[in-house]
């Protein structure tokens, strides 16, 4: 059993059995496109397992990456200084060589939506890390800036889409060294309401949850369709 | 004129037999996430010459199965899927990637003897 079950994963692209701890939360997009694909096998109409409809892109290979990243910490938290630093690192090593990349979106998840306890507007910067990181440097030298926005706070998730910077990350994986991420409270004087800094920077962390999703496409699985024959 | 094939009762020919592949008897539960299992089937029964001229065969096997009567020698033709169809698996990889994949041929829909 263990040779059958060996060529069966090398079959799933794995060259040994998994062993999650636990199980990563699935979001709703790769159930919603599992549930279609279910779906259509059983109308007996063979559904294009090379083009993921949901998202507009030829692809038969779905990958959601958690971020391996870390917190950075600043030593004194002011309404100046950032709420939340975070580099963010996701391991693109089990994309296979043959495949080609055709979707990436990193998805920052602030935590769930609601209307009750509003937090304070945030201003988020998103930045592309060039340098590597420098020991005792507080902060990693923040390159190419991706995002500058202001949200809301809870504001459910926000999504990136990166696919040359993910391109290039898995062409030369020596260039991956992650993105970085600062997050400042914007203060708002006239709402009158008064939040506790401190309060919540530590809440904002414990919700973050980044993640990568990136769609590979294999030309050796996914031939080029053939003509429609007249 | 034909040769006269020994009736083979309906259940011993080549047909459709349901199989359900249940990923915890494998053990595969613990990574794969969706789905449980799924019904992949196989093919199995005879392939006598009356068969290859009514079932979904091909030309080769109907020649083969021909000859089968002739020469008992040759091998019988064999029953084997006819038309497959993918399935979709969402699982967990040994980096905590969620990966959701597409896999060809992995049910079988029809058998025929080739």
């Amino acid at each position: 059993f263990q040779l059958r079950e060996y060529v069966f994963l090398q079959f799933l692209g794995l060259d040994k059995v998994p062993s999650p701890q636990k199980f990563q939360p699935v979001p709703y997009i790769l159930k919603k496109i599992f549930q279609d694909q279910e779906a259509a096998a059983t109308t007996g109409v063979p559904p294009n397992m090379c083009y993921v409809k949901e998202l507009g892109v030829p692809g038969n290979v779905l990958r959601l990456l958690p971020d391996q990243g870390f917190f950075l910490y600043s030593k004194k938290l002011s309404q100046a200084s950032p709420c939340l630093q975070k580099l963010l690192y996701f391991n693109l090593s089990a994309i296979k060589e043959k495949e080609q990349l055709t979707m990436a979106q990193l998805g920052l998840d602030l935590g769930p939506r609601s209307y009750y306890n509003l937090g304070p507007e945030l201003e988020l910067a998103l930045f592309l890390v060039q340098e590597p990181h420098v020991w005792g440097q507080s902060t990693p030298t923040p390159g190419k800036i991706f995002a500058l926005q202001s949200v809301p706070w809870p504001q459910g998730a926000l999504y990136f889409n990166l696919p040359d910077v993910a391109k290039d990350w898995n062409d030369n994986p020596r260039k991956n060294l992650g993105l970085f991420l600062e997050i400042l409270v914007k203060e708002d004087r006239d709402s009158g309401v008064d939040f506790q800094l401190e309060d919540t920077c530590a809440r904002l962390r414990r919700s973050l949850h980044a993640s990568l999703l990136v769609v590979t496409f294999n030309p050796e699985q996914c031939p080029p369709s053939s003509r429609k024959r007249r | 004129a034909a040769v006269p094939a020994l009736r083979a009762s309906c259940k011993n020919l080549c047909h459709r037999h349901q199989l359900f592949i249940n990923f915890q008897d494998l053990g595969w539960h613990k990574w794969i996430i969706a789905p449980k299992g799924f019904m992949a089937n196989y093919c199995h029964g005879d392939c006598p010459f009356s068969l290859t001229t009514s079932l979904n065969s091909s030309n080769y096997a109907f020649m083969q199965a021909l000859m089968h009567t002739v020469d008992p020698e040759v091998p019988q033709a064999v029953c084997i899927p006819t038309k497959l169809s993918p399935i979709s698996m969402l699982y967990q990889d040994n980096d905590d990637n969620v990966i959701l994949r597409h896999y060809e041929d992995m049910v079988v829909d029809e058998c025929g003897c080739g």
